[in-house]
């Protein structure tokens, strides 16, 4: 463990933490895209198959079961909790996900490091993860205003990953053989999706202006 | 072997 990858980690769990602490107090999901959240529910179920048959360390099954629950109640809140789901935008919200997740089943049954089950299954959910973010980034571009919660959910995502390439870095140079191209690729062209949203991120943060993204 | 150390990874 390094202190990028734990930073990383931390983000990431601030990010489901900010997101599920604005549905539960303020009772709304406005801005957010459903289908992003249950791409990452999809992502989680997907990639910790291992959670009950390979123990790595207490830390790594904690946050696997965090990660877990917190990204299957946010998707539990937006579809079925009776306040939150009033504010649920769906005819915003149009992204044709399930476009994402089939290309990437086939990738992952092309390119892989290898045939079984458990590898493809963790190897899609690496590519799947990479794109989850597409329909809230369409839902922010459609709905221009982003309340900051919402911006700061995103920048923290972003921020996950970018601290994640930071650790393979890392890794590269302190363990041998530490070489992993699909998860190095996955993960850079998940971070450059985030590279425009967090440009504008930091432009009005910068301006101090409310932050909106280009139609 | 060496390709699990991606695995211990979240």
């Amino acid at each position: 463990m390094n202190i990028f990858r734990l930073a990383g980690d931390m983000t990431h769990l601030a990010s489901v933490l900010v997101l599920l602490l604005k549905i539960h107090t303020i009772k709304s999901c406005a801005g957010i895209s459903l289908k992003t959240q249950e791409l990452y529910a999809l992502v989680f179920a997907t990639r910790y198959l291992d959670l009950f048959t390979d123990y790595i360390s207490l830390y790594n099954t904690l946050m696997k079961l965090i990660f877990l629950v917190s990204s299957f109640s946010i998707v539990w809140y937006i579809r079925h909790h009776k306040i939150v789901r009033r504010s649920y935008d769906k005819d915003q919200d149009t992204f044709r996900h399930y476009f994402l997740v089939l290309p990437c089943f086939l990738l992952a049954l092309v390119i892989n490091e290898k045939f079984t089950v458990k590898e493809i299954m963790w190897t899609f959910s690496l590519y799947l993860e990479a794109v989850a973010i597409l329909p809230q980034l369409v839902l922010l571009q459609r709905t221009r205003n982003i309340d900051n919660l919402t911006g700061q959910y995103v920048f923290l995502l972003g921020a996950y990953r970018s601290l994640y390439i930071l650790n393979w870095i890392y890794r590269y140079f302190t363990e041998p053989h530490y070489v992993h191209w699909i998860t190095w690729i996955s993960g850079l062209v998940q971070t450059l999706l985030y590279a425009d949203f967090f440009y504008y991120y930091f432009q009005s943060w910068k301006n101090n202006v409310k932050l909106e993204l280009p139609a | 072997e060496y390709s699990n150390s991606a695995k211990d990874e979240l």
